[in-house]
This record gives C-alpha cells, structure tokens and sequence, in this order.
C-alpha cells in the first residue's frame, strides 16, 4: 500500500482538493483508495457531501477511543472508502498533549487495514501539531501541495524541519515524495521566480540523505480551474462534476505521474 | 482605539495580505496604526520584511513571559507599528495549556498602549484555537476575511459560534463588523451563489442579539490581483508596490469604508 500525507501548513494551497481529487483519480485507475480526512474543518468530508450525525463515530473516536478505524469507514465512490472527521477534533490538539505515544494513534488504528487498500491519502490541516505529527508517523511519503507564491514558498523549510525530527525519532522511512504546484499560473513572473527557486533547492539536496533528497517538483502543475472550486459545493469530485476539465485532466495526469512505477530520480 | 481582529480558520483566504494592506491604508489616511502577528508562520512579519533574531523578542515573549509588548514593536513604515511573530509562538498552544487566565494574556499586554494608537489590527493564524481566542478577547470587533468559495463558506457557522462563546464569557462587547469578500472573481456563479448565501444569511440575523446581527458585507471586495501577491515578496504593501494596481485601489476603498463614522446598519 502507498501511504501519502498531503501536507503542507500554508493555508488554503489545495490539500483537500488534491486529496479528493488524486485519490479519485487513482481510485478510476482500478486502485483500491482510502481518504483519511484529519482536519477538524472536515473538508475533505465536505468535499464528498459527509456530514458525520452527533451519535455516529469519527476519525475522532479512533484516535481518542480506539474506535476500529474500518468501522467508520464509508464508501463514497467506485474503489474509494473515506474516514470522516467531524468538529470533536478541533479537541484533540489539548486532550492527547498527555496521552502516551499520542503521536502514533493513527499508525497503529491504520495496521489492521494495511492489506485492504493500494493507496492510502490523508489529508492534513493547515498547522504542524499533534494531528499532523500521526499523519507524518503514519505514512511512508509526503505530498505537499504549493501555490507558487511568496508566503506559500516560505513555510517549506519550516515543514522540511518537522519531516526530518520525525523521520528521525518516529518513522525512519518517512521520504518526501514531491511537490505539486496548485492554483497555478504559469505566466505571472511570480510563479516563474518560485518555481525557479524551488528546482535550485531540490537540486542541491541530490545525493545527500536529507529526506527530500529524492523529491520531484511533479511535472504536471494543477492549474486555476474554477470548476475544481465548483466541484466540493456539489459534493463531488472534479471528476463526476467536469470529467473534460482542466482541473480534471490535470488530476488525472498527476496520478499517473505519481503512481507510475518510480522511476530512480 | 478601534481594535480589529483579522480571522478566518478556512486557510488561504486573504487574511495576512488584509491585514498589511488594510492597516497601510489607515496610515496612509493619517491613522495611528498598530499591527500584531498573531500567526506562527510569522507571515504578516514577513510581509514588511522582519525576520526576528533569535536573540530578540517577539509576541511571543509577551504572552509567555511578559515581555512588554511595546519593547518588541518595530517602525514599519510611516504610522504603522508591528509586534512581530517568530516561530517559538507555535509552542504557545501547547504551553500556556495550564496558565492561568491563558486568554486573556494578550489584552492584558495590550493596555498600557491602547492610547499611543488609533488603529489595532490583529492576523490570526487559520485555527481556532488560544492565539486566536486571545485575539478574540483583546478587540472589538472582527473582520472576516472570506473567499467566495464552497469550502471557506463552510466554516463561517464555527467561527460565529467561537465569538459568541468568547462575547458571553470573556469580551461582552465583541461583535462582527463585517465581511470583506478577497481574492474575488466576480464573474464566476460560484462567487454570485456564495454572496447570495452571505446575504440571506446577514440579513436574517437583523434585529436580533446574535453577535453579527449589525454585521455587514462590506461593498468593497478585493479583486484577485497578482501584485498583491507579488508584493509581499518584496516585503512592501501593495501601495509601496503598485499604487495604480486593483489591489492598491481597493484596499484604499476597503479602509475608507470600515473607517468611515459608521453609519446605522
Ligand atoms: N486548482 C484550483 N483552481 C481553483 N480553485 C482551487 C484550486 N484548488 C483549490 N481551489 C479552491 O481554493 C480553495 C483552497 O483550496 P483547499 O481548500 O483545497 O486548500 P487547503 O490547503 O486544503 O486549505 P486549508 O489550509 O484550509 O485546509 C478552495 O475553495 C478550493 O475549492
Ligand atoms: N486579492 C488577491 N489576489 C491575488 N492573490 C492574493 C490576494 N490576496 C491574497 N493573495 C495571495 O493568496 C495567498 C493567500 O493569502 P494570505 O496568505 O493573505 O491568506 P491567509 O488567510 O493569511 O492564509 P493563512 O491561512 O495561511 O494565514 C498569498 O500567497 C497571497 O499573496
Ligand atoms: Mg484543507
Ligand atoms: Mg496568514
């Protein structure tokens, strides 16, 4: 199973978007898919029209109840299963800071699941705390999603740290996989200066054994598409709302990209 | 003083690039203006250029230490002061846990300069958690930075139940000034549908005693304009940037209206 968390703590740079949308992508390909949605906005969830009732179970109850994580899985399309959230984790932050190995919660509720799915996406919030920690121990690759803007490019040191402490004392196999750029616009001088900046940074850490040593700036780029915006206001994917565009073939070729055999980089 | 918090838990929606942009115009206009990153990222410090050493100061200390906040503002330009962020604040969740009084350690910072200024403004990071309850104690009023789209419209229903919980237990006089529609693309349906949504909404609560029943939908919007972006990578406002550009224009027109002698709704 290929385990990805879609992370990156800028707000709003399209994590959930590409959560859905790679993961239904992939999911059409023939992989059995599993969506984790870990942020307590419940986005994701949103994004497929779930609304978790008050007495049903969340991705909530299996972190702080050891609720089964396959018991509140739902089907939510052809090859595609989703663990909702709901707002009760907007507590989990304060209520694990004593917990013991509340930083590996989601790795261990995820074991018994392993062989049942080929992919396994989760979609993280827009911070680096306690949820984004289980979702770094709980997969082997990071997917982080980039607007090639300024404020965007400046956090990605600060998520580079972070992958490297837990790669260092939680999850020794944790790698970055790669970066995609969203809401692109090829053409602003911006968006050329940043994407400049980032192939020098990946460059340099080649042959090293920093984490992102083998990172790829994904070639394919997610451009501006309102119909992807569009799209979570129907409670579908890009793909059942649009199926021929942009934001469609740009998903579509992002999963291949990713899911191809690895070529060595 | 009119004490403003910027906040919107929905990431990437304008927040950080408001609060620059809207406190510029307000100097610009001959106001006193004080900015406070309240953020983790430290964007809104990173937007004037300020990266603080890691042998000074910042918000942090105020609120950890009691570090007084006006030994930490920095002169960032013609009447506007800046009590920047720095990474430590993302500890501070975690950390003031068990101080007590925890939230309201920023209006207590705040006191002794509440004359010095006309004008507070504060950039919550996109959680709605302490940092952003302390913002919630420390004003008057909150500004809602939103984005015409399905997801960030979402989250409105959560942000309002936190000010009324925050008006009924720790700040009686908090209300919503109002909401400032960014990055918007008026031509889209999805854009019309949402305002339509506001509107009804607004409208319904007139007249009664929810904290937003004299809020308005500001009738400046924020065009999505690229130089806005561009702008904070050369560490300048969009009127040092580009004075003539869309996003220059209506962050002028946006401060001459939430500024203006308020008019009953
Ligand atoms: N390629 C795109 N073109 C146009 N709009 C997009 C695109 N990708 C995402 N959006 C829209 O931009 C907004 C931000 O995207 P999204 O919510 O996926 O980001 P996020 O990183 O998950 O945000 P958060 O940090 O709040 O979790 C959403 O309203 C979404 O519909
Ligand atoms: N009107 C606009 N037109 C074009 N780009 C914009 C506009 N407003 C903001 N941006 C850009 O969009 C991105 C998101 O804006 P910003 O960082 O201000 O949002 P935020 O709500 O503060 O995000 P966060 O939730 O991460 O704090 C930034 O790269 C910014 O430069
Ligand atoms: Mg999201
Ligand atoms: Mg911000």
């Amino acid at each position: 199973m290929r385990r990805i968390a879609v992370i990156n703590q800028k707000g709003g740079v399209g994590k959930t978007t590409t959560t859905a949308n790679l993961g239904a992508a992939q999911a059409r390909a023939g992989g059995r898919v599993l969506l984790v949605d870990l942020d307590p906005q419940a986005h994701l969830s949103l994004y497929f029209g779930v609304e978790v009732a008050d007495d049903r179970d969340s991705i909530y109850d299996v972190l702080s109840s050891s609720v089964p994580l396959d018991s509140v899985a739902l089907d939510v399309g052809t090859n595609v299963s989703l663990i909702p959230a709901d707002i009760d984790l907007a507590g989990a932050e304060a209520e694990l800071v004593s917990v013991t190995g509340r930083e590996v919660l989601l790795r261990e509720a995820l074991e018994p699941v392993n062989g049942d799915y080929d992919c396994l996406l989760i979609d993280c919030p827009p911070s680096l705390g306690v949820l984004t920690i289980n979702a770094l121990a709980a997969v082997d690759e990071i997917l982080i999603p980039l607007q090639a803007h300024f404020l965007a490019l400046q956090g990605l040191g600060r998520l580079l740290e972070t992958v490297t402490l837990v790669r260092q004392r939680i999850n020794p196999r944790l790698i970055v996989g790669g970066i995609v750029l969203c809401m692109h616009e090829s053409t602003t001088r911006l968006a050329g200066e940043v994407v400049e900046d980032l192939k020098t940074f990946l460059d340099a850490a080649r042959g090293t054994n920093q984490p992102w040593s083998e990172a790829r700036l994904y070639e394919t780029v997610i451009r501006r598409n309102i119909k992807l915006a569009e799209s979570a206001s129907f409670g579908q994917t890009v793909f059942d709302y649009a199926p021929r565009s942009n934001g469609a073939i740009d998903y579509q070729r992002l999963a291949a990209e990713i899911f191809a055999k690895r070529k060595p980089v």
